[in-house]
């Protein structure tokens, strides 16, 4: 059963502490994150819930929150995966797509089933490890969700765009 | 010698030849250009003077001097372009680093900006900010937002409801970002909004800038009783600021609409594709 009550009350307690701005002993900020990871639990079935009826199918729901550090390890592995974008604006909206990924080559393709325009990226980390994302201009509905699905692709021409390095030494 | 660039049909941006840093934007579309020079600084945190032994700590930002320090003069920078992006990756130090990026369609600059885990070996507290310097002639004004809501104008040492004396330089007149700052000459409009709430100021005519990380050596006394010095992931931080140029006539319409889309921005759920009906009950 989902619940976004624990993470609302998480909320509720981290900005009435301003738990944010740095102003409390390091063991209370841990305490901060536990509840605040507590919280998310129940609210991610929560919406894994809600998905599932308004797409009408049920499926394992695989939530990326370390995307911003471009981590997510079923995209990372998986052959092929769907990628649910819900936008939660009242107007449409187009949104890029960023997803790491280890391999070169994708076909992704709209809810239509046809093709989308997808390019693989290879950019430095500060793990000193190459990481490749895949890149796909989303388009989402006003207060909905389009459905993409991803696949690696057996073509053997790979379309990986290495970046240029420019060094600058200190004049 | 090669200059180089991202553009897409509604923005340029260029970058300093020498140095790697942003050097210039414009919009295409308005045919505005501005000469912005950006990069990161770091202030010096206070361990008390004579005039007050108050040290900057998690509550009080108090830097030893009014001018911060580069965290370098320039960048080793690294570009990609696809038809589906164009990037500039600089990167600063080993402890600071900066993607400016332009997506095909967008009106704005997307500055993503990763930073940590701040050295103090040398015993230095730091705090380090985002600096855009301009040639706009923007007297000592500067528009902050209230939670979204309303801007409201901030006027370097001044206050609209007392006489103001001036103790802290940069400190007073730091004021609360949560998602836009912004700096006009009465035409040219030039706005950056943030990702999460930030401290930001504008200390010179032209000038902006935003705080994106510290870390202190010293508690500052308020009873906290620790100095604001994480290890953990904490250590690391990644924003984005999303940098606008606009007219003053037009910008108010831009960088509302651009503000929804990153506080209320898509979400991305993913899944491996085995599923089955739905069935309510």
């Amino acid at each position: 059963t989902g619940s976004s009550a624990p993470l609302n009350e998480a909320m509720a307690v981290l900005q009435h502490h301003d738990a944010v701005s740095g102003t409390s002993k390091q063991h209370v900020a841990y305490d901060y994150a536990r509840q605040l990871a507590g919280g998310w639990e129940p609210c991610q079935v929560l919406l894994s819930n809600a998905l599932a009826r308004l797409s009408r199918s049920k499926a394992a729901f695989t939530f990326c929150p370390n995307l911003n550090i471009s981590i997510c390890p079923l995209s990372e592995t998986a052959s092929s995966f769907q990628v649910i974008v819900y936008n939660p604006l009242a107007r449409k909206v187009d949104w890029m797509v960023r997803l790491p990924v280890s391999k070169s080559l994708f076909v992704v393709k709209d809810p239509n089933g046809k093709a989308v325009q997808s390019s693989v990226v290879v950019t430095p980390s500060t793990e000193q490890r190459d990481l490749s994302e895949l890149l796909f201009s989303a388009s989402v509905p006003a207060l909905g969700f389009s459905v993409y699905s991803v696949a690696m692709s057996n073509s053997p021409a790979p379309r990986v765009h290495k970046l240029k390095t420019k060094s600058k030494k200190p004049s | 010698t090669h200059i180089l660039t991202i553009e897409n049909e509604f923005i340029r941006a260029t970058f300093h030849p020498k140095t790697g840093l942003l050097m210039q934007i414009e919009n295409l579309e308005k045919n505005l250009l501005l000469p912005v020079q950006q990069g990161f600084y770091w202030y010096n945190a206070s361990v008390g003077d004579n005039r007050s032994s108050q040290t900057s700590g998690a509550y009080i930002f108090r830097p030893t001097r009014q001018q911060p320090l580069p965290v370098s003069r320039w960048a080793r920078t690294q570009v990609v372009k696809t038809a589906l992006v164009q990037e500039v990756h600089q990167n600063f130090s080993a402890w600071c680093s900066q993607v400016v990026r332009l997506y095909p369609g967008q009106r704005h600059l997307e500055l993503e900006w990763t930073v940590g885990p701040i050295p103090v070996t040398d015993s230095w507290g730091k705090e380090v900010i985002s600096r855009f310097d301009t040639l706009l002639e923007t007297g000592e004004v500067f528009y902050t937002d209230s939670n979204g809501r309303e801007i409201l104008e901030r006027r370097r040492d001044y206050r609209p409801t007392w006489t103001l004396e001036q103790t802290e330089p940069v400190a007073g007149n730091y004021y609360p970002v949560n998602t836009r700052i912004y700096i006009t000459d009465g035409q040219v409009q030039l706005t950056v909004l943030t990702d999460r709430s930030q401290g930001g100021s504008s200390l010179q005519k032209g000038s902006l800038e935003l705080m994106v990380h510290r870390k202190l050596v010293r508690d500052d006394g308020r009873g906290v009783d620790e100095p604001l010095m994480e290890l953990g992931s904490g250590a690391w931080v990644r924003g984005r600021h999303f940098v606008l140029l606009d007219t003053v006539k037009t910008a108010a319409a831009g960088h509302r609409l651009l503000a929804e889309k990153v506080v209320l921005a898509p979400q991305v759920v993913l899944s491996q594709g085995d599923s089955v009906l739905y069935n309510l009950w």
